[in-house]
């Protein structure tokens, strides 16, 4: 962990004596190789060691009793600056659609249905779910077993292979007594142009309340360049990060909050329905500092 | 990164930039770029070389085989099972698959789709039933139809999850033995988008499952799949072949040389 190798190097500094602007530089390297190796964006990581070192060259580090945990310290509220604050999806029970997009694979549409438990469970709003993903086979399969599973009222109409499904949805959903509606879309990539602009089409017809990017935590650097072509082509209002229970540093959550600056909803932490829940910017920073 | 030709020394500082945004490792990049520069060669060669050799490829396993298709969720297996049968297909054999996902919602249908559209015959269960014994099954199947090829697809599980894993190491050794001596190999399904911990996913299920070899999925993005340098560098475990898309037609054999020079532009 960084925690231990920055208070390992700065062990072996201080016994030198003063600290160096190089011993410095030195501790910023070992902490630039630990965030890349935490999967952070090396234009994040470089925008990151910036501010950290001119908040540590203005504070007299050298000087410190305890170096390391000073640093540690800069760096950590640096994170967590940059963390935000987790939100809440901002739905009311007025038949709000809240539309769920992102690249293949990412657990879109397990996601739709922990969405809809979480919905019911924490604020009482009755969820509708419909799939328009008609091209993944057996998507639509996948969306209603698992909401009939979960007993949430689900579209099952499944012949029609358009977007019939939506053109009456909120009073579909209406009749069904439900407070809103939670639509699951295909992944697509965000360089697929006509994937996309079919998305962006389809949003602008149903007026989602949100739309929420659905993100696989563990996230090489290709993050940025997917969460920038979904914003540009389709436009969302947050993310959810999928996935994040295993052993991912998860610095793909960083890089999109540096960059993005959209909020992060949510954290999947598991395949169960009930695996969800609102994201914790303090346990992300610990797993890379520790 | 930037295909120059014209014999000056690499600006290592946008090299390194360049190969971290691959998703390759920092020491594999500084290695890499601090290997001293080869007389009479372009250094951009040099480094085109230098990955080429870190780089191990394996050819597809040949029939009468039985292939173990394991990885996380959602990287792309039960597509990748329609591309390997297209693959064998085409070449003239014949491939039943066990639909050993009997866990998530509509993974049963989801392959018993593909397999019609691909022609494979499959072997299946109800949901929730034991994933060894329908793989089991179909091995027996794979026997009784003198079927060429058989691939069992399973459901998709976190390294770290230490009851799956431990369910797995069981699939695995129920299949080894039904195969009785025909060939198996175990294919690790890696998504190209996934950062570092796709290196850790195959290291943990190296250790605990064995694999024979790498299938990196969704290679048609913008992700480039760096990470299998750190994998082939360290694990030694050679890729096999790659999907570059959601048909069955998505999918070619692992050529080392052909990936490097498609890094370059
Ligand atoms: N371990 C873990 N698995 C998850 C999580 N969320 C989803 N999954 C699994 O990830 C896999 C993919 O989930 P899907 O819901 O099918 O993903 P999707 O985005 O709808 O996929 P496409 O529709 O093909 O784009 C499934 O095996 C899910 O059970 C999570 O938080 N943790
Ligand atoms: N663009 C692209 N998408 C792919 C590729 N391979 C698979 N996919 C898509 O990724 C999503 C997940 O694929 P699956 O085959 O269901 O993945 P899986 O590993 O079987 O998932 P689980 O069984 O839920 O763990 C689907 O939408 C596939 O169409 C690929 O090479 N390129
Ligand atoms: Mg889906
Ligand atoms: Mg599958």
């Amino acid at each position: 962990f960084l925690q231990e190798k920055i208070t390992k190097l700065f062990d072996k500094l201080s016994k030198r004596g003063l600290l160096s602007e190089q011993d410095i530089d030195d501790a910023l390297k070992d902490i630039r190789i630990a965030l890349l190796e935490a999967d952070v964006h090396y234009r994040v990581v470089k925008e990151l060691l910036e501010s950290v070192k001119q908040k540590v060259m203005g504070e007299e580090l050298a000087k410190s009793i305890n170096p390391s945990q000073f640093l540690l310290g800069i760096l950590k509220a640096e994170l967590i600056r940059i963390m935000g604050d987790p939100a809440p999806v901002k739905i009311n029970g007025t038949g709000d659609i809240v539309m769920l997009v992102g690249l293949q694979g990412t657990g879109k549409t397990t996601t739709a249905v922990k969405l809809a438990k979480y919905m019911k469970d924490k604020r009482g709003l009755k969820p509708y779910l419909v799939s328009i993903d008609f091209n993944r086979p057996a998507a639509q399969e996948q969306l209603i077993t698992l909401a009939k599973a979960n007993g949430f009222p689900v579209n099952e109409d499944i012949s029609s292979k358009g977007y019939e499904a939506l053109k009456d949805l909120r009073l579909v959903s209406a009749r069904q007594g439900c407070d809103f509606i939670i639509v699951d879309t295909a992944g697509r990539l965000h360089i697929d142009t006509a994937l996309v602009s079919e998305l962006k089409q389809v949003k602008e017809t149903l007026n989602p309340a949100q739309t929420v990017l659905v993100v696989d935590s563990m996230m090489g650097h290709d993050v940025l360049k997917m969460a920038e072509g979904f914003m540009q082509g389709v436009g969302y209002d947050g993310a959810i990060f999928t996935k994040f229970e295993g052993d991912t540093r998860g610095g793909a959550v960083i890089s999109f909050r540096k960059i993005i600056d959209k909020p992060i909803f949510y954290t999947g932490i598991g395949e169960a329905v009930s695996a969800l829940e609102p994201f914790d910017p303090d346990k992300l920073v610990a797993r890379i500092i520790g | 990164l930037s295909d120059r030709t014209d014999g000056a020394p690499i600006d290592r500082e946008r090299y390194t930039d360049e190969l971290l945004s691959l998703d390759m490792s920092f020491s594999i990049a500084e290695r890499l770029l601090n290997e001293k520069e080869t007389h009479g060669k372009q250094p951009v060669d040099t480094l085109k070389d230098r990955m080429k050799q870190i780089l191990v490829s394996a050819p597809l396993i040949e029939p009468k085989c039985g292939i173990l298709m394991i990885g996380i969720n959602g990287s792309g297996k039960t597509t990748s099972i329609a591309k390997l049968g297209k693959w064998y297909i085409d070449r003239g054999h014949s491939v039943i698959v066990g639909a050993g996902d009997t866990y998530r919602a509509a993974a049963i249908e989801q392959l018993s789709i593909l397999s019609d559209r691909v022609g494979m015959d499959m072997v299946k269960a109800m949901p929730g039933v034991d994933p060894a014994s329908v793989i089991h099954d179909t091995i027996m199947a794979y026997k009784h139809r003198s079927k060429d090829v058989v691939i069992a697809d399973t459901a998709g599980r976190l390294h770290t999850n230490v009851n799956l894993v431990h369910e797995l190491k069981k699939i695995k050794s129920v299949m080894t033995k039904a195969m009785a001596g025909d060939k198996m190999a175990t294919y690790l399904i890696v998504d190209a988008t996934i950062g570092k911990n796709s290196f850790q996913q195959a290291k943990l299920f190296n250790e605990n499952i064995g694999i024979d070899g790498i299938i990196i999925t969704k290679l048609d993005g913008t992700a480039k799949g760096g990470i299998i340098f750190t994998i082939c560098d360290e694990l030694k475990i050679p890729v096999v072949a790659i999907g570059t898309g959601e048909s069955a037609g998505d999918f070619m054999v692992f050529d080392k040389d052909k990936f490097v020079e498609e890094l370059f532009v």
